[in-house]
């Protein structure tokens, strides 16, 4: 009944659902149900509002702008195997022209097999210079390389595109920080933003992801990808509030246009809905 | 940790002697928990909560000295019962067994198909793979180099094809030259998307596989249910494959999925490698899953 000292018990318990459905922590979801049980919110709708606007606040303000970006600027892209790395660097390429930069696409996936054939594939559609390597080749060899060709190209936005791998696996954790060192020898203050690619289907192993990964390489922003599908991502509330990485931008497709910048309050709402 | 979070419940109780139905409520309550944190779905978790709840009522968890234990033993046993109850395996005769791989974008399908084919080659059997993929970039190139890796025969599109027509076309030649096993492998898709569903569909229907395999990342969250029951009533999926678990996911979606399905879960993946694939141990996963 809605009476006063909070909304009733179906609706609290309804938004619980939704909310755990959606893979926002049950750590995050309890916290918000007590919220919800002390405050003095009216009703459905009360609570629906009182809600989204705890949510929200959990989700860091993005401020990465192509045209603000230093020139050149290099951006990292990481993440678990499969979770949309070398499609969201493609969609990468095709923003940062559209918005008046000329970016150069790096290969830096030397391990799985096809993956920098799959960026060429890419590059070559959107055409975008790529440097690339031999599968088997040293990563961070490319990555120096790639940084040499934006000056000698005159290129102002570099974009690596890395190999998939378990952030519970060290040894490819270091590699990664090689890769960071032999961008920084080649283009000083690189890279200025590293990106962690989220899969939206992911469950509550995103934010140990996010987590690994961060304290390997500082993590300055996310892509949340697949957010096409109906999966709702809600482990980013978690990523925001305990690592404050912002998300900059959603992948809703498989197309080179398939990114946009990530709206946090429509989010918000169709998690809710 | 769930049994330190059972010792919590049952600390204060010690010396009391019986427990109260109210006091395994609350120790149901922390398992559900861990359940959750698991990334096993809501429903899921509380319809498996309601199965165990009779066991943990009954005489030997309330007078046991140790109920914690007694009731972390029983959803354990529970969970292994489910999860490996139906021991089936991949039917591989008559020849050309089909197996048909599908899954969300970036599950570890094509990845898999070059994994299986590495173990039934050694087997001694004639495998030929079957790239069906014509979307994503170098999707069949990625296939080819696998093959290669493997040493076993591929066979990829032609200029023209449809996806269904790929199928029948490696069919085709699975049955002509005498393969043993053909493995299609198909591109990513979400089970929202109608187009893709009905393509799939229209694979399927093509190359009438023995086998119908879901591939699901280990990691996977609580969609898994809607994503497994969706694609088995479109197609009837005969086993599931969890891969990445090599890494730290807790793995609830295997029991999601099993909710959804029935299917055995008939392989799991733990690395990158061709040989990186391993028999499913409930056992293993329940343990997992529990934390
Ligand atoms: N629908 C949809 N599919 C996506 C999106 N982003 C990536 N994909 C698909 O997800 C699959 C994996 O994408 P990749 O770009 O290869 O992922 P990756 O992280 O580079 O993979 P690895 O390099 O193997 O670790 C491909 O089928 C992509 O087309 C997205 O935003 N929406
Ligand atoms: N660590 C680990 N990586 C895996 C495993 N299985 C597959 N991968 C990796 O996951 C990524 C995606 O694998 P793919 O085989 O391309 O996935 P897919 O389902 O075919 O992707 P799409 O065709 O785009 O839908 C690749 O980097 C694989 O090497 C596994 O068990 N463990
Ligand atoms: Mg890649
Ligand atoms: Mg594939």
């Amino acid at each position: 009944a809605l009476g006063r000292g909070g909304p009733d018990e179906d609706t609290v318990e309804a938004l619980e659902v939704a909310l755990l459905g959606a893979d926002v922590s049950a750590v995050l979801v309890d916290e918000l149900v007590d919220r919800l049980r002390d405050e003095r919110t009216r009703g459905a709708e009360g609570a629906r509002a009182a809600v989204a606007d705890v949510l929200a606040a959990a989700l860091p303000e993005p401020s990465f702008d192509w045209a603000a970006a230093p020139r050149p600027m290099a951006l990292l892209v990481v993440g678990v195997n499969g979770s949309g790395k070398t499609t969201t660097c493609a969609k990468l390429a095709r923003a940062a022209a559209a918005a008046g930069r000329r970016p150069l696409l790096a290969a830096a996936d030397t391990y799985r097999a096809a993956g920098a054939e799959q960026l060429a594939l890419w590059a070559e559609r959107l055409d975008c210079p790529v440097v690339a390597g031999r599968t088997g080749g040293d990563a961070a060899a490319v990555v120096f390389d790639a940084a040499a060709a934006v000056e000698a190209r005159d290129r102002d936005a570099l974009l690596v595109d890395t190999a998939g791998r378990m952030h519970t696996r060290e040894p490819l954790m270091r590699e990664l920080e090689k890769l960071q060192r032999a961008l920084a020898k080649r283009m000083p203050g690189a890279p200025h933003e590293t990106w962690i690619a989220l899969d939206a289907a992911m469950g509550q192993n995103a934010i140990a992801q996010a987590r690994f990964f961060h304290r390997v390489t500082p993590l300055t922003g996310a892509v949340v990808t697949k957010l096409d599908g109906s999966a709702r991502a809600g482990f980013l509330f978690s990523i925001g509030r305990e690592l404050g990485i912002p998300v900059c931008y959603a992948g809703l497709g498989e197309g080179p246009d398939d990114l946009a910048p990530f709206d946090r309050t429509a989010f918000v709402q169709a998690l809710l809905d | 940790r769930l049994s330190s979070a059972l010792q919590g419940v049952f600390r204060n109780l010690r010396g009391y002697g019986r427990l109260t139905e109210r006091n395994v409520q609350d120790a149901l309550r922390e398992v559900r928990r861990a359940l959750l944190e698991a990334d096993v779905n809501y429903e899921v978790a509380r319809d498996f909560i309601a199965r165990v709840r009779e066991a943990c009522l009954g005489e030997a968890v309330l007078s046991s000295v140790t109920p914690g234990q007694q009731i972390v033993k029983r959803i354990h046993d529970e969970l292994v019962r489910l999860l490996g109850g139906s021991r089936r395996d991949f039917t591989l005769s008559p020849a050309p067994a089909g197996v048909l791989l599908l899954g969300l974008h970036g599950a570890g399908k094509t990845t898999t198909a070059a994994k299986l084919a590495r173990t039934w080659s050694r087997e001694g059997r004639r495998v030929l793979l079957a790239a069906c993929d014509l979307r994503r970039p170098a999707a069949v190139e990625q296939l080819r180099a696998l093959a290669a890796r493997v040493g076993v025969d591929a066979i990829g599109p032609e200029p023209g094809d449809t996806v269904a027509g790929a199928g029948a076309r490696a069919l085709e030649t699975a049955r002509r030259e005498g393969y043993g096993v053909v493995l299609y492998d198909s591109g990513g898709r979400f089970q929202v998307d109608p187009d893709l569903v009905a393509e799939l569909h229209d694979l399927h229907r093509t190359v009438a596989p023995a086998n119908t395999v879901l591939v699901l990342d280990a990691a996977t969250g609580r969609e898994a249910v809607a994503v497994a029951r969706t694609f088995h009533e479109s197609v009837g999926l005969t086993g599931l494959v969890l891969t990445k678990l090599d890494g730290d996911a807790r793995g609830g979606a295997a029991l999601s999925v099993h909710a959804a399905t029935g299917c055995p879960i008939l392989r799991v993946g733990t690395g990158e490698k061709p040989e990186d694939l391993e028999p499913f141990h409930p056992d293993r996963i329940a343990a997992r899953i529990l934390g």
